[in-house]
């Protein structure tokens, strides 16, 4: 159900016996697939309550692909605008191996930001600024 | 740490494991039983922080964010061998994989019943943490993250909610990775993406801004007649049914121009992520048909 993307190592990889044997799976579950059609149901059209609801003493950081059209970064940028918390300074590139891998907006508790020609997966896309990033996140670094 | 949960060895990895890896079950409601992928931090397990990820689908898989994005390993295109990720998110943290909600990937239900909604989905994934804390004791204290990406915008802001009700719990935060975390918003900015990125042309974007459009003011989640909706329909036919691939726009789709029949198949998920076109007038004879299909 996933358009364009390839998964077939995945599958072959988890699908094997001492793999299975390996991960403690029993043999009573199923041949794992990436994704699987479920009777699911989306109660929320919108996490804005749940935001507000934890920001006022977590922090969070919402980070973006600028490639991808499934969760587009503009919905993302709006969203977290939208939130009215208090703006810390101008929008701003942030740098990765000295070249700019996208750009930041910074809000009280809460972080926006893009990555540069990544797809919907930034940790795929591009390994090193994910890293660098979610590095200064947990440290609450800028 | 559960010994019976521990990967002694992995397949397709010479020699032994970057950190100690666990892999096994966590009990949330009922007969559910969630998979869990925990790995412990290359650098300081005992002092980094804990960090929990989460893919979307909804229905897929966390173990493809392991295996293909931010775990100590992927898989070659062989499927039998491992690489070591040198950007492993496990460089800093420890890290749990997490599969849900129960159907998904190795995750069970012993009563087969797959059906769930986004509430069921956050109260399964926090019995599923406590649990989590009660295998791994010397986890519990440390401080505590909440990550994912797509439909993970509603699965970590659901769970954190409930883990930030609970003290015992240190939870210091979460990150979402090109999330849903709003459907208007989402929909309403991906036309504008699409024209911005040169994925719909002069002609449409023409038509939108005529019928949808008064005083530079848009309405794309709601529009206000059937032009517009047509108008919006060309949208989504160029955005996703052309064969370009939405999750990277500037990259190639795996596989090619995909078929009708998988097409077909995709919309499922595409309606988890966009509001359909509600028109306010409803549309007659083949039109009608048309915005049917596409919803």
């Amino acid at each position: 159900i996933i358009p364009c993307i390839n998964t077939t190592a995945e599958n072959n990889y988890l699908n094997r016996p001492e793999v299975r044997k390996a991960l403690h799976i029993p043999d009573v579950v199923p041949k794992w697939k990436v994704c699987s059609v479920l009777d699911y149901h989306r109660v929320y059209n919108s996490m804005r309550a749940q935001f507000n609801a934890l920001l006022p003493k977590h922090r969070g950081l919402v980070y973006n692909g600028d490639a991808d059209i499934m969760c587009n970064f503009l919905g993302d940028q709006k969203f977290v605008a939208s939130l009215k918390r208090t703006e810390r300074g101008e929008r701003r590139p942030w740098i990765y191996n000295q070249q700019v891998a996208g750009f930041v907006k910074d809000y009280d508790q809460v972080t926006f930001m893009t990555v540069k020609a990544a797809g919907h997966m930034v940790p795929s896309f591009k390994p090193g600024a994910s890293l660098q990033m979610i590095t200064n996140f947990l440290s609450n670094q800028p | 740490q559960p010994a019976a949960d521990e990967i002694t060895s992995l397949p397709g990895v010479s020699g032994s494991l970057s950190s100690r890896q666990y892999s096994g079950y966590l009990r949330a409601s009922g007969t559910i039983k969630l998979h869990y992928w925990f790995v412990e931090s290359e650098r300081d397990p005992e002092n980094d922080p804990l960090v929990l990820w989460m893919n979307g689908g909804p229905g897929c898989s966390s173990l493809d964010g392991y295996l293909s994005e931010l775990g100590p390993y992927q898989v070659n295109d062989d499927g039998m061998t491992l690489r070591a990720n040198k950007y492993s998110w496990n460089q800093v943290a420890n890290v749990i994989f997490l599969e849900a909600p129960a159907g998904v990937g190795f995750s069970y239900s012993d009563d087969k019943n797959y059906t769930t909604n986004d509430d069921e989905t956050a109260e399964n994934n926090y019995l599923a943490l406590l649990d989590f804390f009660k295998k791994f004791p010397n986890m519990a204290n440390k401080p505590f993250f909440i990550t994912g990406e797509s439909y993970g915008g509603i699965y970590v802001p659901t769970l954190s909610v409930r883990v930030m009700a609970n003290a015992s719990i240190n939870f210091k935060g979460f990150a979402i990775g090109n999330g849903l975390l709003d459907t208007y918003l989402n929909t309403e900015t991906a036309v504008y993406y699409a024209y911005y990125h040169g994925i719909i042309g002069e002609d449409i974007w023409a038509k939108l801004q005529k019928y949808c459009c008064t005083n530079g003011s848009c309405s794309f989640v709601t529009p206000p007649n059937k032009q517009c909706s047509l108008a919006l329909m060309e949208t989504q036919d160029f955005t996703m049914n052309k064969g370009l691939n939405p999750y990277d726009v500037t990259g190639d789709c795996a596989g090619g121009v995909p078929s009708d029949s998988f097409k077909e198949r995709t919309r499922q998920v595409l309606s988890y992520f966009f509001e359909p076109p509600h028109p306010k007038q409803p549309l007659k004879n083949k039109v009608s048909g048309s915005l049917d299909s596409n919803n």
